[in-house]
C-alpha cells in the first residue's frame, strides 16, 4: 500500500540545513500493523507526515497504491487524504471554535455525506471513544485526554483503510489507553492497514511489526 | 505552602453545570513532592490550575504561603505566578512566532531580567534538558517532545521555588523521560516544592506522595 525508497527530509532553517529523515526506504503491505520508535527527534513524525501525504520528500519516491505521490496533483491529493488515510496527530490540531462533535463531523463535510448521516456516524464513533456526554464541549472545555480521543474520533469517521497515529495514547491513562489500543487491534483485524508511533513498549508490542528510527535513520526493522 | 480547603470548580457550559472538582481539601507543604494520578477527565488539570493561580475557585479556600489567594489583586497574583511558582502545561502553551531560546527568556522578560543575564540563563536551562542546539527553532521546527523539553525549561529558568508539572514526560521516550525526572528529583532534593500529574506509574513512584482523583473527588492519599 505505501513504499518509501530512498527518501530523504531536510528542513531549511535559515542558512542550516535539518535532515530529518535521511535515506529510508520502507514498505508497508496492506493489513499490516506496524510500529515506529525511537527516542525524541528521531524522525518519526516527520517519516509519518510523508507517509500520510502532509509533507513531500526533498529526495526519494514514495508510492501509494502503486502510484507515484510527486506525480499527483493537488486535487488528487486532497482525495486520497480525505476518503483513504485517517490521520491522529500528535498535537491533536482540533478546531478550538467548534465542538467535539463537529470536528469529528468536519472530515464528513469535506467528503460530502449528507447531515443526517454525519452527525449519526460523528456520534457513534465519540459514543465508541466513551465521549458521548463530552460531544458539546469545544476543545479547551475537555481534558488532555478527552481531546486525545477527539482528535482519534476524527480520524476514524471517515473508515479509513490507512491508519496513521502519532502517540495516540500519550495523554491517557492505563485504562483509557488499553481501550483505545483494542478499537486499533479491532481495525487490524478488520484488514486495515495501521501504522502507529509510540514510546510505550507495551503498546509497541500489539503490532505485527516494529521499526526502529535513530538521527533520521531506519536502523532496525522486527 | 499551599492549602486547599473544601475547593469546588464548577464549568458552566451553556446551561449545564460540570463539576471537575468537588469539595478538595489538600495541604502540600514546603519541600513535599507530591504525584496526583486520576483516570482522563478526572480533575487533576483542572486541580493544578486552581494550586497554579491559573484559575479561581467557584467555592472554597485557597491559602498560599498563609495569605487567602481570592484577597490578592491582580498585580500581586501575576507577581506569585512569575516569581514564586514553575507551570507545565499539559498542551506545552508555547508562542508560536517566536524561538526556543526566546520563549525559555520570556518568564525573565516579566521578572525584569537584564538581556545578558537572559540568555545565558535560557541556554543553560536548554542545555541542561539536552536542546542546546535547537535553541533558535522555533515550535513547529521541533519534534513533540523537544517541544516539551522547552516548556520545562520555561517553567524551570526562573528558579521558582514552587513547581506544578502536567504530565511533563507524557511525549517523552524513556531516556529523556528519565532525564527529565531525574531534574525534578535533583530539584526536590534542593527544596523545591513540586507537584506532578502523571498516568506513569513508574514516574509516580518518584515522589513522596500521592495522590488520587476521580470524578474531581480526592480518593486517597498516601
Ligand atoms: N472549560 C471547561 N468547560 C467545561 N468543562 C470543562 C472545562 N475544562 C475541563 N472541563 C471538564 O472537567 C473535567 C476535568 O478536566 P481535567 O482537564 O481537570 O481532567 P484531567 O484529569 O486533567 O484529564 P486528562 O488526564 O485527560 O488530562 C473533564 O470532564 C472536562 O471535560
Ligand atoms: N519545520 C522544521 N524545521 C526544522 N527542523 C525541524 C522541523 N520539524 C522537525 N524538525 C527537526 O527534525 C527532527 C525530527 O523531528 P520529528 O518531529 O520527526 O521527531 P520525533 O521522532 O517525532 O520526536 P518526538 O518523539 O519528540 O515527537 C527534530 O530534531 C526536529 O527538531
Ligand atoms: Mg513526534
Ligand atoms: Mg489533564
Amino acid at each position: 500500500i505505501a513504499h518509501l525508497e530512498e527518501v530523504w527530509k531536510i528542513y531549511r532553517l535559515g542558512t542550516i540545513d535539518v535532515p530529518a529523515v535521511r535515506g529510508v526506504s520502507l514498505k508497508v503491505n496492506e493489513g499490516d500493523y506496524l510500529v515506529i520508535v525511537g527516542p525524541s527527534g528521531s524522525g518519526k513524525s516527520t517519516l509519518m507526515h510523508l507517509l500520510g501525504c502532509l509533507d513531500t520528500p526533498t529526495s526519494g519516491n514514495y508510492w501509494l497504491r502503486g502510484e507515484r505521490v510527486a506525480d499527483l496533483n493537488d486535487s488528487e491529493l486532497a482525495e486520497i487524504r480525505n476518503r483513504r488515510i485517517g490521520f491522529v496527530f500528535q498535537q491533536f490540531n482540533l478546531l478550538a471554535p467548534i465542538s467535539a462533535l463537529r470536528n469529528v463531523e468536519l472530515p464528513l463535510v469535506y467528503a460530502g455525506v449528507p447531515r443526517p448521516e454525519r452527525k449519526e456516524r460523528a456520534e457513534a464513533m465519540l459514543a465508541r471513544l466513551g465521549l458521548e456526554k463530552w460531544a458539546q464541549h469545544k476543545p479547551a472545555e475537555l481534558s488532555g485526554g478527552q481531546q486525545q480521543r477527539v482528535a482519534i474520533a476524527r480520524a476514524l469517521v471517515t473508515n479509513p483503510d490507512f491508519v496513521l497515529a502519532d502517540e495516540p495514547t500519550g495523554n491517557l491513562d492505563s485504562v483509557a489507553s488499553s481501550e483505545v489500543m483494542d478499537l486499533f487491534d479491532e481495525l487490524s483485524r478488520d484488514g486495515k492497514t495501521i501504522v502507529l508511533i509510540t514510546h510505550e513498549m507495551d503498546i509497541a508490542r500489539r503490532a505485527h511489526l516494529i521499526v526502529r528510527v535513530r538521527d533520521g535513520l531506519l536502523v532496525d526493522a522486527s
